[in-house]
């Protein structure tokens, strides 16, 4: 499904560069469960965003279903992320000045469903996350966990094949984190795609391979 | 040191009114070490930002160091809490403009200190949190754990007496956030006083008393 080979991401910084990905290759077949580890700032992140289409890498090639996407344009890129890729951010991203609801019902958009339709089965993934009482909440009148679960229910409500989830239990107690790993077992068990990131080897164990990042190299597959 | 009698604290959504904290009394003794826990949503981050002085209650008392804080001018809760408390927030709330060294030299303004020392200072803290190396970053080009020890080192850099830490490690892999707790566990045995809201139970074991909240009240105390 997903191949990258010898993916590499620079930053510059004054006159040095950051490796913040350093010669990746990976193979990610369809309906794989795969957790990504490794230390604070090894580029689990910016591994996520090249492979949710956010991002683009300096060298090397991303063949998505067969298609080489190196050099497809932004509007291509935007097609495929909203067709194919539901995303958790570690940091949300919600639109701060809109609610829960407005927020969760945004990536429908893109798939031509009409608003009245959008509102209810947002509603609906909401109601999953157990936010039913707070859909109407502005994000600054939501809790941290709050937050983190608008962000989880957004990137599922279009029925995505793959899941990038950056982290998405940090915020949350474990009761409440269970419930939405569960949730995220039961897509895998409907053949979707899953990409976690997690410094939690209890979450990582959901998953059936583990890769192991440090200072922007794969060091481990398990 | 630090007297919550009978707080309150409450939202008005439409007709209906949210109560975020309902009747909480707590007594907390200078030196002590306090784990707070609960359910997402149950009223954790709403209770520490009282207790920080960055906001009020509806109703109840609030007495720190036999002064009762309630009536006192945003000058005054400012000034306190610019000389006694170090904030570590659940959402970082880095200014994103400025660098990491400049986020952490920040706090260092109200007490006068110049600024050569300031940024050595804010410089020192960073490297003990690892970050020597990021300190001239801004937070859109930190990962997400490297953000969180922004914020963790702008809450230490003035030395305060009391320091609340909301959720400070949800962002780390284990050996980092090991590291970080130790550099909490370290300030308690030099007699600072903590706050600490985690769901995990491994790092409120770090904490000599547990408190647990539940919808806004507090249901028990280990
Ligand atoms: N400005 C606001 N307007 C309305 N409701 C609010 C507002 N701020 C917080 N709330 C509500 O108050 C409750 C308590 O929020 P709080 O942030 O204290 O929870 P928490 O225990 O820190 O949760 P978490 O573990 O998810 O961070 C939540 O249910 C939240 O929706
Ligand atoms: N825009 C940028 N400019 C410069 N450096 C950057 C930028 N974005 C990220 N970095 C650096 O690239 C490295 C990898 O970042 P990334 O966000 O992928 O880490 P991560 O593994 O997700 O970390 P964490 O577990 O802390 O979230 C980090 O060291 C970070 O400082
Ligand atoms: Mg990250
Ligand atoms: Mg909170």
């Amino acid at each position: 499904l997903l191949e990258l080979v010898n993916i590499s991401k620079r930053y510059k910084m004054g006159d040095i560069f950051i490796n913040a990905l350093d010669d990746i290759s990976l193979t990610i077949e369809s309906g794989e469960y795969l957790a990504i580890m490794g230390p604070s700032g090894s580029g689990k992140s910016t591994l996520m965003n090249i492979i949710g289409f956010l991002d683009v890498p300096d060298d090397g090639q991303y063949i998505f279903n067969n298609q080489d996407t190196i050099g497809l344009s932004e509007k291509e890129l935007a097609y495929i992320r909203n067709r194919q890729v539901g995303f958790i951010f570690q940091t949300f991203n919600l639109l701060p000045r809109e609610s829960a609801i407005e927020n969760v019902q945004l990536p429908l958009i893109y798939s031509g469903i009409p608003r009245k339709k959008r509102l209810s089965r947002a509603a609906e993934v909401l109601d999953n996350v157990n936010l039913k009482d707070r859909m109407n909440h502005k994000p600054t009148e939501l809790s941290g966990g709050e937050r983190q679960r608008v962000a989880i229910a957004r990137a599922l409500v279009n029925d995505p094949n793959i899941i990038l989830a950056d982290e998405p239990t940090g915020n949350l107690d474990s009761k409440t984190g269970n419930e939405i790993l569960t949730v995220i077992d039961n897509l895998n068990a409907q053949g979707r795609t899953i990409l976690l990131v997690t410094h939690d080897q209890t979450i990582a164990e959901h998953a059936n391979k583990k890769v192991f990042l440090k200072d922007g190299k794969i060091v481990d597959i398990k």
